[in-house]
């Protein structure tokens, strides 16, 4: 059971992996107290321990220092969410190289002008919910006969593609663009409702009408 | 701010896939 | 020692990644005769197998299939590979991520248009120059008191950081831009010149001459 202190900055779905996994693991993580993104890691103090001064960052109780938010979360986790088998743990490799190569980006680019943190461009969002389009249909037809995406518990491989894919669940894909992707919303619905995951993210609320760049 | 304007972000991954994607099927044929 | 067939085209730093963990493990892993990308990977039969269609892609001696790099390096790979206690187990997983996140965007940015593959933009690779100092600063500080990146042995994450800066160390960095990062030039110079890299790609030579956009 590992333990030590994540360094992030509030709804941040990349400290949300570790702090799942770590409710399965039972570890003690624990978040560092009055840090400020955009201070405190910038500060000598926190760029010694991780030169890059990204986060999450995670500083284990016997003072090693681990960034990746991938590599934090296996360190927290236990045998059951890292995989059993070779297979199982190179699966999980696998669903976690998933999100970050294939949804995230796509993601980004479709949720971010919504928010206001990125300019608007017609030809990128287009090409972004069509990358979605082909993530959700790859997810799809894996979760036909499976209930998790590994295994048949849940594995880090859950936890970091429903992390990854909090964002577009909650601000774009609405009832009917999510529609044919009926597998994925089952898994997704399940995942995010497992008591592991309400105590991080609190009750998740699917999204009702797509959010859109308002100028 | 959100901290999400901080953070770096491969918006243009896709431009980049489809770009290798191009160059290395052209190298095939 | 696992063994199967890695559907990919020639030089491709990913497949790269699982073919040098195949030397180091014993497997065998063969590469798929008669792949035409862009074509062998858009039939329905290919599709089946990897629903999106990309490569690297593995198919295992008994009928698995495998995508992303990172899996499918670590599935080939054995237990040194892979890191021993749990710390750098997340270790290596910590580096692999660095790699993808850190390296691959700025080296992308700054060749791909050295090679033709994608149009020139001063602002990008200006940015991109930064970034790549930026990564090889931070493995520059933490190879100065070690060998490898991971442990006292030659691990995935040494494969994957390598593998990936292969295209920057060929076309780019000259002498005198990789002069402040010895540490760096130190480790790359002996990683690719194991006899399990070497094998599987060949004499690496350094860049002579920076590579700049012709138009």
């Amino acid at each position: 059971m590992a333990s030590g202190t994540l360094y992030t900055y509030p709804e941040n779905f990349r400290a949300y992996k570790a702090l799942i996994a770590a409710q399965y693991a039972g570890g003690n993580v624990k978040i560092a107290p009055g840090f400020v993104f955009g201070e405190t890691n910038k500060t000598d103090a926190f760029l010694k321990k991780f030169p890059l001064g990204k986060v999450p960052a995670f500083e284990t109780e016997d003072g090693q220092y681990l960034t990746e938010s991938n590599a934090i979360a296996y360190y927290v986790a236990n045998s059951q969410l890292r995989g059993q088998s070779d297979l199982e743990k190179s699966q999980v490799l696998q669903w976690l190289g998933f999100a970050d190569s294939e949804i995230l980006p796509a993601s980004y680019a479709w949720v971010f002008p919504c928010l206001g943190i990125m300019q608007y461009s017609k030809q990128s969002t287009e090409r972004a919910k069509e990358d979605v389009k082909a993530s959700l249909q790859a997810l799809n037809i894996h979760l036909l006969p499976r209930t998790y995406l590994v295994g048949e518990r849940i594995t880090l491989a859950d936890i970091g593609v429903a992390c990854t894919l909090l964002q577009l669940y909650q601000y774009v894909l609405d009832a009917d663009f999510r529609k044919p992707y009926q597998n994925v919303n089952r898994w997704f619905t399940t995942v995010v409702n497992q008591p592991e995951f309400k105590a991080v993210i609190g009750e998740f609320k699917l999204c009702e009408k797509m959010a859109e760049f308002d100028p | 701010t959100s901290p999400l304007v901080h953070e770096k972000i491969w918006f243009e991954k896709g431009k980049y896939d489809e770009a290798e994607r191009q160059y290395y099927q052209n190298l095939a044929k």
